[in-house]
């Protein structure tokens, strides 16, 4: 059965703290995915941007990457039980959690597709 | 207990369809939601917009709402037992269903937020 993250999870798309917003914008359109990972040269987690924060960055005529994105990241981790997994989301009101490391590096990606009828 | 749409939809974002994008940007900002239902004059559902698709007007260079909605759209009714808006949602890869009357009118929303931990 599957009850951990682990075991659910899939891959996380990431990008570059200085990437352009026009470069994640397409890295969602080309992953058919809304939650990217933003890490810096030493891979370490640093934030998320997702495509509200894009919609954001339309609405509010913003330009560059660091100003719309959300850099208190609410992570998970492969033994996460994924009853706890969908918690933080409901009570956060969000749709995906990073996975990562215990050195904070990204090695996958939880949304709330996975979690419905599990 | 909470087992149909009715019982835990939320109130609907609706646009018309000739707003600009920057318009719905701006109301998926203000409300806090992703999902914006896009009607006519009738009030009859047309099409459905989200920040994805906010997104692919950056990542495509589209300019008018209409090159950016998506026309089928998948919808729950009041009645529908939410193990199935579940599984819609699951099967779509998509994270929320406009509410609509017989009418196809737009009475609610439901995402994928409120079917967690249900
Ligand atoms: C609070 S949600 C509200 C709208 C909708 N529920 C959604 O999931 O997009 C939008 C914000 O949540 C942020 N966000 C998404 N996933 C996150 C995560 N795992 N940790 C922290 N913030 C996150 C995004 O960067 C975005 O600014
Ligand atoms: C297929 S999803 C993929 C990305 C991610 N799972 C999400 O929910 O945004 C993105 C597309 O789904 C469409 N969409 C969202 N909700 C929909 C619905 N209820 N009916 C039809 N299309 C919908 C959006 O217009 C957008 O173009």
């Amino acid at each position: 059965t599957q009850k951990f993250v682990k075991d659910i999870k899939k891959q996380a798309i990431i990008c570059h703290l200085n990437d352009s917003i026009n470069n994640v914008a397409r890295k969602i359109i080309e992953e058919n995915e809304n939650h990217v990972a933003i890490i810096d040269d030493d891979g370490i987690l640093k934030g998320i941007v997702t495509s509200f924060d894009i919609t954001r960055a339309i609405a509010e005529n913003k330009k560059v990457l660091s100003e719309i994105i959300t850099k208190k990241v609410i992570t998970t981790t492969d033994d996460e039980p994924i009853d706890i997994a969908a918690r933080k989301m409901r009570v956060n009101n969000i749709n995906g959690l990073p996975v990562i490391d215990k050195y904070m590096r990204v090695i996958g990606l939880i949304t709330s597709e996975e979690l419905l009828l599990k």
